[in-house]
């Protein structure tokens, strides 16, 4: 479903050049659960970004369902992501000005889906959100945000659903029931790819790739 | 040192009123180091916000080293905060067009320290980041830039540290040595608070808070 082959991406910072991701094949079939995890600085935004269609390799190629990548148009990624992928930044990314229901339609709105307001509302009362629906994300607590993103990456249904860290600023219990949200997403047939730095999320993972320095340095699997 | 009484604070949303605290009395003596833990939207940040002279309560009293803070002038609070106190926010606020050196030079500069940048520059590297000075924080990633919010709120040797979240975006073995450093000052006399879901970051606490709800439930100590 997802392909990689020889990904870089360099970033020239005057006569020095970072190597955030240094030649990554990575492949992942339909239907899997797969943790990223590695050091901080070690390249797994990067490679997030570039699965997510939102930043593009500075050489190598990537295959999503079949397409390459680098062939389609602007117009073209910005359906596949909207459709497609839901995405959970490490950095939220909500709009500042607009209440955690409109952060939240907004993907709707985009595809042009009916009945948006009451899909948002059901998305952020999975989420344990919903008597905050009308706070906006400064009125909201850290954790309270991380769940509006997680909301908003889920609310379009996408067949595939790459979360960057969704857990860092929750305490365990919220952090055990978004788990098991994920977890009940992929036996629905999900395709999840997960950054994490917590061993609980990662060991719920079949599959488990491991970064240092913007490669993939190891692998495990279970069963 | 710090010494709140009945503090709470709400917000009027519409008709209701969201009581983000309500009624907490909390005592920290020089030296300690003390977790604050607490299901996200307990009303964590909401303390914090309070200890380190950055919010008001709506109701309550508030005495850090003997002086009612509620008597200080804004001015008198801006010197506070400069000199006394490190702030780890959990959202890091760091100036967006300015690199990693100048946002950890900036409470140096307003303290009128000579050698700022070379102090500057000494934190980045406890930090790690000795080799990401000129990086600006959308050319860091998560953790990095957490990092830089760390080594700022230090750069100031201030004697009492609160850190709102400071690890939520690092792998464990960064974690680790940001936790190191914490005892490491905390054996030299700095008083820290660490709100954290972690629980390791707990456990090397010797005193821990319960939250829930905006009010403190709950309180343990190892001998
Ligand atoms: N400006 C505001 N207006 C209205 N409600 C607010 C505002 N700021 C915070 N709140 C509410 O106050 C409560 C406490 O917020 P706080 O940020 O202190 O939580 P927290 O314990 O730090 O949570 P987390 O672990 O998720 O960071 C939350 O329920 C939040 O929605
Ligand atoms: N715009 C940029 N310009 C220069 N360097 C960058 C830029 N963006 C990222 N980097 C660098 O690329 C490396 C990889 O960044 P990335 O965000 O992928 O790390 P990460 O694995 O997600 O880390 P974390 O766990 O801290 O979130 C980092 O060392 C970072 O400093
Ligand atoms: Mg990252
Ligand atoms: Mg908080």
């Amino acid at each position: 479903l997802l392909r990689t082959e020889e990904i870089t991406r360099f970033y020239q910072m005057g006569s020095e050049t970072v190597h955030a991701l240094d030649g990554v094949n990575f492949d992942v079939r339909e239907g899997e659960m797969v943790a990223v995890i590695g050091a901080s600085g070690s390249g797994k935004s990067t490679l997030m970004n570039i699965l997510g269609c939102l930043d593009r390799p500075s050489s190598g190629r990537y295959w999503l369902a079949g397409r390459d990548v680098s062939k389609l148009t602007d117009n073209q990624l910005a359906t596949v992501r909207n459709r497609q992928i839901g995405f959970v930044f490490q950095t939220f990314n909500l709009l500042a000005r607009t209440t955690a229901l409109e952060n939240v339609e907004v993907p709707l709105l985009y595809g042009g889906v009916h009945r948006a307001k009451a899909l948002a509302r059901e998305a952020l009362e999975r989420v344990g959100l919903g008597d905050r629906i009308r706070h906006r994300p400064n009125e909201l607590s850290g954790g309270q945000r991380q769940r509006v993103a997680i909301a908003r990456a889920l609310v379009n249904n996408p067949s595939i659903v790459l979360a960057d860290e969704p857990t860092g600023n929750l305490d365990s219990k919220t952090t055990a029931e978004i788990l098991d949200f994920f977890v009940t997403l992929n036996r629905q047939g999900v395709t999840l790819i997960i950054v994490t730095h917590e061993p609980d999320i990662a060991a719920r993972c079949p599959r488990r790739i491991h970064m240092r320095d913007g490669k993939i340095i190891d692998e495990e699997s279970d069963g």
